[in-house]
């Protein structure tokens, strides 16, 4: 569903350049759990930025469901960042003025929901992340785990069939943590969604179909997870 | 060299009332290292931010060094702030204009250290947490992980006798998280200051004198290093 080829991604400030990814070449099955780790600053969330089609690379090919993502036109790119793609952001991207009811159903309005189904599936949504009590609540008014889980359920808003997940248990206690975990395998196992999470969380492993080592912009190893 | 009696933060929105603090009460000794554990929304970053003068109570008292800090007025406020404490937010709360080096060099600015000096320490301290090559980078062109790095750096500024640390390491890899746990233990043990950290991560456990661990606004128990 998702493969890339020599993906490099060069940043350049002043005289010195900053190599966020190096020649990145990766295929990523449908229906398979990843998880992406590594140290920090070796290039997550630019592998995210560029397989989500929020960034543009240097130089290689992303391609989604193998089309290429450079050949999409605005609108083209924009209908996949709505309705295949679910994000979840390390920095959660929350709409500050907006409650975390209308946070999640933004992206219902743009794939074209109904009002009443818009409110019905968000309430359910943020149910399911443990928030059924405060979906009038802004993010200033939510500690940095709920606002989290809000941006997990915001990421499913409208069935995606792959999910983006850049650190989504980073802010989140060991219970909490397992939960959201649990939530991304049921969706990986009994509806088939691609899950592709960066992560720092060891608990991450145990569910991954398969783990990609990334260090200064490299892929470094991928483990099976008949390996680990 | 901090006590709190009766603390408790209420929430007052609409016709629904939220208790992020219920009657806490609190010592915490010159030179001691606490973590501060709990599940999401348990009421970590509001201790903080009554502990650290960012916000006022609803009822209850924060004492710094005997002093009630409601008797403060906003010019003893603002030294405290400045000189005693240092703050690691959950959310960095870097500047974004700012460099690297500019966001860590602030706080010594209203110190009265002269620019020397400001600079000189500014970049051991940014060598310090790893991040000596990117002085000159401003939060939007560094990682999570390394915008988390220059918050601590910037904590550090003015030689604090306590730091205040929100998740210093929810967006670092296993070996960055220990080597931040690793300069927060030397500061505690060396320099004597005292270290209160709200965490999700275990391995702050190991070198916690005391574990406080709070759920729904309230200390449920604290556990001595003995204990543990
Ligand atoms: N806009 C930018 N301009 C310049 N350099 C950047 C920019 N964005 C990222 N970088 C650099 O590219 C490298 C990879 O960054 P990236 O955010 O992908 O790391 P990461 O693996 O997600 O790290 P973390 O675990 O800390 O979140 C880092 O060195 C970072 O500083
Ligand atoms: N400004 C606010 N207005 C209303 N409610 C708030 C506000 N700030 C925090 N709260 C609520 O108070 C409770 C405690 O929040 P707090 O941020 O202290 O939790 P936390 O323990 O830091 O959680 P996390 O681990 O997710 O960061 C939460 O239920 C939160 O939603
Ligand atoms: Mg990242
Ligand atoms: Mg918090």
């Amino acid at each position: 569903i998702v493969r890339t080829r020599d993906l490099t991604k060069q940043y350049q400030l002043g005289d010195q350049t900053v190599y966020a990814l190096r020649d990145v070449k990766l295929d990523i099955r449908r229906g398979e759990y990843i998880s992406i780790m590594g140290p920090s600053g070796s290039g997550k969330s630019t592998l995210f930025n560029m397989i989500g089609g929020l960034d543009k690379p240097t130089s290689g090919t992303v391609f989604i469901d193998e089309v290429d993502m450079a050949q999409l036109d605005a609108f083209e790119l924009a209908w996949l960042r709505c309705r295949k793609i679910g994000y979840i952001f390390q920095t959660f991207n929350l709409i500050p003025v907006m409650t975390a009811l209308e946070n999640v159903t933004l992206p219902m309005i743009f794939a074209g929901m109904s009002s009443d189904e818009m409110l019905e599936k968000g309430v359910k949504l943020l149910e399911t992340v443990g928030l059924g009590e405060r979906l009038h609540h802004k993010p200033a008014q939510l500690s940095g785990g709920q606002q989290q889980r809000v941006a997990i359920a915001r990421s499913l808003a409208n069935d995606p069939a792959i999910v983006l997940a850049d650190e989504p248990t980073g802010n989140l206690d060991l219970r909490t943590g397992k939960e959201i975990i649990e939530l991304l395998r049921r969706l990986n196992k009994e509806q088939g969604v691609t899950i592709i999470s960066a992560t720092h969380d060891l608990k991450m492993i145990d569910v991954s179909d398969r783990v990609i080592w990334i260090r200064d912009g490299r892929i470094e190893r991928i483990e099976n997870r008949e390996d680990i």
